[in-house]
């Protein structure tokens, strides 16, 4: 299997913030994402579609992403959260 | 399932439709019945009554709106496709329950060629939001964050074990004695009409069977044309549809006259979409028509001449146009054909004579199809694979290998 463009990482990444599956960058501090958290959050992803848990950002799961959705976070813990507490 | 947390204090619950979509096939009055079945769905399980309120004065705990892009919330739509719809949990805000569908998508309701959104399905979804569920992995969870296509006849429709043991946590269980069970009201919605007046009348035809008129990707999906009808394969491999959607539903602007599609494929550079049919071609910004009827002389054709295949070839950014066992060769970055053209076909080697179409696949393979088979050229390369021609259905339409079109006959074999 082919490695994800930067493009679609960096696509990806944004999609796993904005449904609750990250959690939203603080703009006070600098934050890495550890590649272990970033597989955890593709692998709980993949379970709401219904895909292989692979952890990776594979063909089918940037597919599933540009899928048509709801716009409620999936994950609603302190990730998900935020959006709600900001509204 | 997943719980968002809040919950109704009450079990009477008002709704409204504050505002109607714009531009759709449903009127507001199928609206309305739509949101009152797709309430009830949840009614009957939790025994929670929802009453609609009419007057624009009057509150409501679940205002419905259809709204575009941002409209006051912290979601904002993001026109067709995308995201579809939301709704705020249960609480004391008075944006608590309230649910908001975007207005730029196209809803529908009982279509039966899988074209556009069902807006019952996601009304079920959205108001699961509006009751304190949120998004949930089962996968027969009508909670699912994904729009999963339409979910059947409202007055059928029951929810998934999954998402009826969600609503009940919050809401507790109906009354189980006969005479404490609630009745369902018998409603009867004003089922829209789903086929047009000027509808094909003549019946769906079978895609195993292959034999299209026109196959084109299109931003990664693949349209297969045949008569008034198309089905779209997504990048994954899936079938939007089993059904097909209608050619003149979709494409907006395509003249009624035009029966068949003989060729389609997406213009390198603008990302234009040109549709073929006898000697003239249409083309399309997304769904809408550009102009008038283009002679197929602009592309470098002699007058009359029609074609039976189009595509854009990703490894010279040029246009290929396929008549026969011919084809001729357009620059589209000069906006002029290529000298010397027609040249003979048999310079893509293998290749049958008279394609149905030829496409460039998501990989970058050339595919040629033709009847119920199609051959494979690997990416840039003008020489069909060894193990071409191939059945086209278990690949790419989701159709049964081994009985796969029973009557055709056999695939030519590629010339040596």
């Amino acid at each position: 299997a082919s490695e994800p463009s930067a493009q679609d990482v960096s696509l990806g990444v944004d999609w796993l913030r904005l449904y609750g599956y990250l959690p939203t960058p603080d703009p006070a501090q600098a934050q890495l994402q550890s590649p272990e958290k970033l597989r955890d959050a593709i692998k709980v992803m993949q379970r709401f579609a219904g895909l292989p848990e692979t952890g990776r950002l594979d063909k089918r799961t940037i597919e599933t992403m540009h899928k048509p959705r709801c716009s409620l976070p999936d994950v609603l813990g302190p990730a998900g959260l935020v959006r709600r507490r900001r509204r | 399932y997943a719980l968002s947390g809040s919950v109704w204090r009450k079990r009477i619950l008002t709704w409204r439709v504050q505002s109607f979509p714009q531009s759709s096939l449903l009127n507001p009055q199928i609206v309305r019945t739509l949101m009152s079945y797709a309430l009830t769905v949840w009614g009957v399980e939790s025994g929670l009554t929802f009453q609609e309120v009419n007057s624009q004065h009057q509150e409501a705990d679940i205002l419905i709106d259809f709204a575009r892009a941002y409209h006051q919330d912290s979601y904002p739509f993001d026109g067709l496709g995308g995201t579809l719809a939301h709704a705020f949990f249960p609480g004391e805000h008075p944006i608590s329950g309230d649910t908001h569908f975007d207005d730029e998508e196209i809803w529908t309701f009982g279509s039966q060629d899988g074209e556009g959104t069902d807006l019952f399905a996601v009304a079920v979804h959205e108001f699961g939001h509006a009751l304190g569920l949120g998004h949930s992995s089962a996968p027969n969870s009508i909670m699912r964050p994904f729009y999963q296509g339409p979910v059947g006849d409202p007055d059928k429709y029951r929810l998934s074990q999954d998402d009826r043991d969600g609503l009940q946590q919050l809401y507790g269980k109906v009354p189980q004695t006969p005479n404490d069970q609630p009745t369902r009201k018998p409603l009867i919605p004003p089922r829209p009409s789903v086929l047009p007046p000027d509808s094909p009348s003549a019946p769906v035809p079978d895609r195993c069977e292959g034999s299209f008129d026109a196959i084109a990707n299109i931003r990664g999906e693949t349209f297969f044309f045949k008569g008034p009808w198309f089905w779209r394969l997504q990048p994954s491999g899936q079938l939007v549809s089993p059904r097909p959607a209608r050619v003149h539903r979709f494409w907006e602007g395509l003249p009624s006259h035009v029966r068949v599609i003989q060729a389609a494929y997406a213009r390198r550079g603008d990302g234009r979409i040109l549709l073929f049919s006898g000697p003239q071609f249409w083309v399309f910004r997304e769904r809408q028509l550009e102009g008038a009827a283009r002679p197929l002389e602009e592309l470098g054709l002699p007058p009359g001449e029609v074609v039976d295949a189009a595509f854009s070839w990703p490894f010279n950014g040029k246009t290929y146009l396929i008549r026969g066992q011919q084809y001729w060769r357009y620059d589209e970055a000069a906006s002029r054909p290529d000298p010397g053209y027609p040249r003979d076909l048999s310079l893509w080697e293998g290749a049958p004579p008279a394609p149905d179409d030829v496409t460039v696949g998501n990989t970058g393979d050339t595919f040629f199809f033709k009847g119920a088979h199609y051959w494979r050229f690997p990416k840039g390369s003008v020489k069909t694979a060894p193990d071409s021609p191939q059945p086209m259905g278990p690949k790419w339409l989701d159709c049964p290998a081994p009985d796969f079109v029973p009557h055709t006959p056999e695939p030519r074999k590629p010339t040596p």
